[in-house]
């Protein structure tokens, strides 16, 4: 799965994933990353996320949208909410996974709860690929 | 607002005596060439949602991530590709699921987004759509890689006899 977060020039913004699901998957099984507040969500007022993960769990916590709903409604900022969905909500349900999410001011979170993600960002001032 | 990007190629048990120097090297470039390459979008004045289709396009381009060209295969051996796009501007969104001959899921959910009523379309229907608007239409075996039908051939050992399936094996 690669997923991607971006804000532009004019505070836009915007939230995408695409994959090839589980390995041996059957029967039309789908994961969280095509459904819309589950795999992927961007509001301008909150955040924007793309998740990875074990889908599943991924669509029945609606991950992508509660991040963004705990800062519009629950006034966290992303660090708190990013970090309470996958390190308590997540591993709470033995879930592993994790997101990307950025907020309209540029704040980043790159969360997980598995040994490993492939991550980067780049802004102004900084980029960086990070692996482990 | 100073433009900004992030990005990720999937999560989960990096096993590090599996990823060699030399993949970790291929990913690690990918990884940086998918940031340059939406961050450019962003610095030429492009919108988050060109962004967001540069960058998601590049990483389905590379096989080493879990996306269109490399993507897994199904217990059966073909592909089946999901994706979703999403503009915070509006909340307009986009997505297609279980498709098999979309070269580029991303774009195919943006065109959802952008020149249909609609949020999701699946299967058939996807395809069909996808056609309609004129998106580049590959064989299914487009997406295989040499070591993603390794792995699968792997995980499909001893099929039909009563050896226990790989560990990949999920299902009862």
């Amino acid at each position: 799965t690669v997923g991607c977060v971006a804000l532009d020039k004019d505070g836009n913004i915007a939230a995408g994933t695409s994959t090839g699901g589980m390995m041996n998957k059957k029967y039309g099984r789908i994961g969280d990353s095509p459904i819309i507040g589950a795999g992927t969500y961007a509001d301008n007022e909150t955040c924007g996320v793309s998740c990875t993960g074990h889908g599943e769990y991924f669509i029945r916590i609606g991950v992508a949208k509660e991040i963004s709903d705990q800062m519009k409604f629950g006034k966290k900022t992303l660090k708190e909410a990013a970090e309470y969905t996958v390190n308590e909500h997540l591993s709470g349900m033995n879930a592993q996974g994790g997101i990307i999410a950025m907020d309209k001011d540029g704040n980043f979170e790159l969360v997980f709860n598995t040994p490993g993600m492939y991550r980067g960002y780049k802004n102004a001032t900084d980029e960086k690929v990070m692996i482990y | 607002n100073r433009p900004a990007i992030v990005i990720h190629g999937g999560a989960g048990t990096i096993e590090r005596h599996l990823l060699s120097d030399s993949l970790e090297t291929i990913i690690r470039t990918a990884l940086q060439d998918a940031l340059n390459a939406g961050y450019a979008v962003l610095e030429n004045g492009g919108t988050a949602v060109d962004a967001v289709e540069a960058t998601i396009t590049l990483l389905e381009n590379c096989p080493e991530f879990n996306a269109g060209k490399g993507a897994v295969m199904t217990d059966v051996g073909t592909h089946e590709l999901d994706a979703s796009i999403m503009d915070g501007s509006d909340l307009n969104a986009g997505a297609v699921a279980g498709v098999k001959t979309v070269k580029s899921p991303i774009l195919a959910a943006r065109t959802v987004m952008v020149r249909s009523p609609h949020v999701m379309l699946a299967g058939e229907g996807a395809e069909e759509f996808a056609k309609q608007e004129g998106l580049e239409m590959v064989d299914n075996t487009y997406f295989t890689t040499p070591r993603i039908q390794k792995r699968w051939d792997e995980s499909h050992k001893g099929e039909g006899s009563n050896v226990p399936k790989s560990k990949f094996s999920k299902f009862g």
